[in-house]
């Protein structure tokens, strides 16, 4: 359906947005590595179905494996500003503080608790579910530290937004035309948008009002 | 097939 096309591309263009801008302007600035490597973590914890070559369709595999090559890219792009760029790595580095142990350890938790079926792969996936969704927590701890928000930042963040905004109208979709309704990845979703929602509320007060920029 | 544990979505 169109919300969920429209979900996946904004998804991608999100990371074409990231993608292009580091790889032209060399700038890591105001993005948060621990975030990037926390996608990285979901990309190879959710697709791990790739390897069972079970796949569902053409789009859907070369979607998975553009989402895992372009966040491993990413993490290589921003690893070439440490050669190229030192003092804004440092910068970027010290400002890059949150504790990603607090954020990947629950979510451990919350994947043997809450799943389909015990096995590995309904393992990750469901720690790939919870982990997305708080994946944005050092970016957007990074952003409260600092105050203010670079043009980077803001699309990349607001390009992800859209992609969660709609999963939900396509989850409703589905749950009226195929009677699908998948918990899990409901509530993780609604969690997500949650943190977002709460992005774009701090946004639209401080930055559109004209009055700075600030997260609590 | 359980339709519920079937993750085609992205």
């Amino acid at each position: 359906n169109i919300f969920r096309i429209l979900g996946d591309l904004s998804h991608l263009a999100s990371i074409v947005i990231l993608l292009r801008t580091v790889q032209k302007t060399r700038q890591v600035d105001g993005i948060s590595l621990k975030t990037q490597l926390l996608y990285v973590l979901v990309f190879c914890t959710r697709y791990l179905d790739l390897l069972t070559f079970r796949w569902k369709s053409v789009y859907n595999t070369l979607m998975k494996m553009v989402f895992i090559g372009a966040s491993v890219r990413v993490i290589q792009l921003i690893q070439e500003c440490k050669t190229r760029n030192a003092v804004a790595y440092k910068d970027m580095m010290a400002r890059d503080t949150f504790q990603i142990k607090y954020l990947v350890g629950p979510c451990a938790i919350l994947a043997l608790v809450f799943n389909y079926k015990f096995t590995v792969l309904e393992l990750c996936w469901s720690f790939s579910l919870w982990l997305e969704s708080v994946a944005i927590l050092p970016q957007l701890f990074m952003l409260s530290r600092s105050g203010k928000a670079g043009t980077l930042t803001t699309h990349y963040i607001f390009a992800l937004g859209l992609y969660r905004a709609l999963y939900i109208p396509n989850w409703i979709w589905r749950y009226y035309t195929e009677g699908r309704l998948e918990k899990l990845s409901v509530f993780t979703g609604l969690l997500q948008t949650a943190l977002y929602s709460d992005f774009f509320y701090i946004y639209y007060k401080k930055v559109i009002k004209g009055a700075g920029f600030e997260l609590p | 097939v359980d339709a519920v544990t079937v993750h085609d979505e992205l």
